[in-house]
């Protein structure tokens, strides 16, 4: 499967039909692209909602030729069937269907369920599969309409966006897409890479660059495919790698790339068999000293020796006076290690020893 | 020799004419080849037509033929298969 970034940053979407082909009864299309969307809402959060007039995220409509405002065009019987349009305003999601086709509600002449049911894929932001037996297959192939359309491979790649459907049988609450300006917002991890800093939550990311104010917000597979949801903690060393942590598993990834033979314990870097997860890590730049934060401890790693400094660990509220009993994310930025825990952040001078500020964890969103 | 029956000579420039439309369309190609002096050989339209036949899981030879030319002539979505 493939896609194109983002999807939609909501579950609950609009669809409207704009005009009807003559060739199938009105209630037979109706229950055709109510059909086609059940395809993709019964292995996502999404929920569809027909509206009959103003701007709905999915517009529908049959056309031929050139038509419209549309950048694409139909080209008579057969040929080109439908198109449709990635996420987004404007034209996005928008969906059109070959008027010059033969559409049927079976598959005598096109079936309007199988075509639609691919067209809002794209809509949703898929783009076609080279699996032959997949939805998103770009070539018409004609199904038996009463077997399920889509393949593991379509499963996989729309779940890949919005999450799979979430484990309590309240469908609406599927998996939380995090909002950069929740005032409640909290980090799984964060870390420098390069001139960026990448702040984690979840499935998703958002990178900010240095001195640049717009922010990025991406899921972690669309990087890294094979790292799982929800990290820990992680870093930049001082050799251009980033450490990402999870549980008792830590990835090292180079020129955004994971390094093969990864994950590996974290036991090897030192920690003691007890420690079974980190909950954040900071390298200091000018040291070369990286701190590993578990629960109220701390302990210190020198990236040269690439050895555990003696003496640790030490209790985080004498080593960081101020900072409070845990962290759940750091990261360094112009010499001063920023600290992550719950809805606060501060601001840390590390050579005097103290809070310089205290703000809301999500001041780098520009919010 | 003799030369290609008129017929034969007709059908191969319709099938290129199909092809370039099918890759320009679906495979990018006229806009990379703006942007590219498309080299003698036709380097271009060949890599294209085999980026095509590698993503329908064709026999990758560079050419038009027969089955390249049926799965082209198959009803399909008008969304590129690349470049999206």
């Amino acid at each position: 499967y493939g896609y194109t970034l983002p999807g939609w940053r909501k579950y609950n979407l609009t669809y409207r039909i704009m005009n009807y082909t003559p060739d199938m009864a009105r209630a037979d299309v109706d229950e055709a692209i109510q059909k086609a969307l059940e395809v993709w809402s019964k292995v996502t959060p999404l929920t569809f909602t027909k509206i009959f007039k103003g701007i709905a995220d999915i517009m529908i409509a049959f056309r031929t030729r050139v038509h419209g405002r549309c950048p694409r065009y139909f080209d008579g019987p057969l040929g080109v069937l439908g198109h449709a349009f990635p996420p987004g305003l404007g034209l996005g999601g928008d969906t059109h269907f070959d008027e010059d086709e033969n559409w049927t509600k079976d598959t005598a002449g096109f079936s309007l369920f199988l075509v639609a049911a691919h067209e809002f894929g794209h809509a949703l932001g898929l783009s076609h599969s080279n699996d032959q037996t997949a939805l998103m297959f770009p070539n018409y192939v004609s199904l038996d309409p009463s077997k399920y359309p889509l393949s593991q491979d379509d499963i996989d790649g729309i779940q890949s966006i919005y999450g799979g459907l979430p484990t309590t049988p309240s469908k609406p609450k599927g998996p939380k897409i995090p909002h950069a300006c929740d005032p409640d917002l909290t980090f799984d991890a964060i870390t420098n890479i390069r001139r960026e800093v990448m702040f984690f939550k979840g499935r998703h990311l958002w990178r900010i660059y240095h001195d640049i104010t717009d922010v990025e917000f991406e899921l972690i597979a669309s990087f890294w495919p094979s790292l799982p949801a929800d990290l820990q903690a992680a870093y930049e060393n001082p050799r251009d790698k980033i450490l990402v942590f999870k549980d008792e598993n830590f990835w090292m990834i180079g020129a955004y790339n994971v390094l093969p033979r990864y994950p590996r314990s974290i036991h090897i870097l030192g920690f003691p068999r007890y420690v079974k997860k980190i909950d954040a890590a900071v390298c200091d730049q000018d040291t070369r000293k990286t701190y590993f934060f578990v629960g109220i401890w701390c302990w210190r790693y020198d990236e040269m020796t690439r050895t555990m400094d003696r003496g640790y660990p030490q209790r985080i509220v004498r080593h960081f006076p101020g900072i409070g009993l845990r962290v759940d994310a750091a990261f360094q930025h112009k010499g001063f290690f920023y600290f992550f825990r719950g809805s606060k952040q501060f601001e840390y001078d590390i050579k005097a020893k103290s809070i310089t500020r205290i703000m809301r964890t999500n001041t780098w969103f520009q919010c | 020799s003799s030369a290609l029956p008129a017929d034969q000579k007709m059908e191969n420039e319709e099938n290129m004419q199909l092809a370039q439309a099918y890759l320009n369309q679906f495979y990018s190609l006229e806009i990379e080849g703006s942007h590219l002096v498309q080299s003698k050989n036709g380097s271009l339209l060949d890599g294209k037509i085999r980026e095509m036949q590698a993503f329908f899981g064709l026999t990758v030879t560079g050419t038009l033929d027969s089955n390249t030319l049926e799965i082209m002539k198959t009803p399909r979505c008008g969304v590129p298969d690349v470049g999206q």
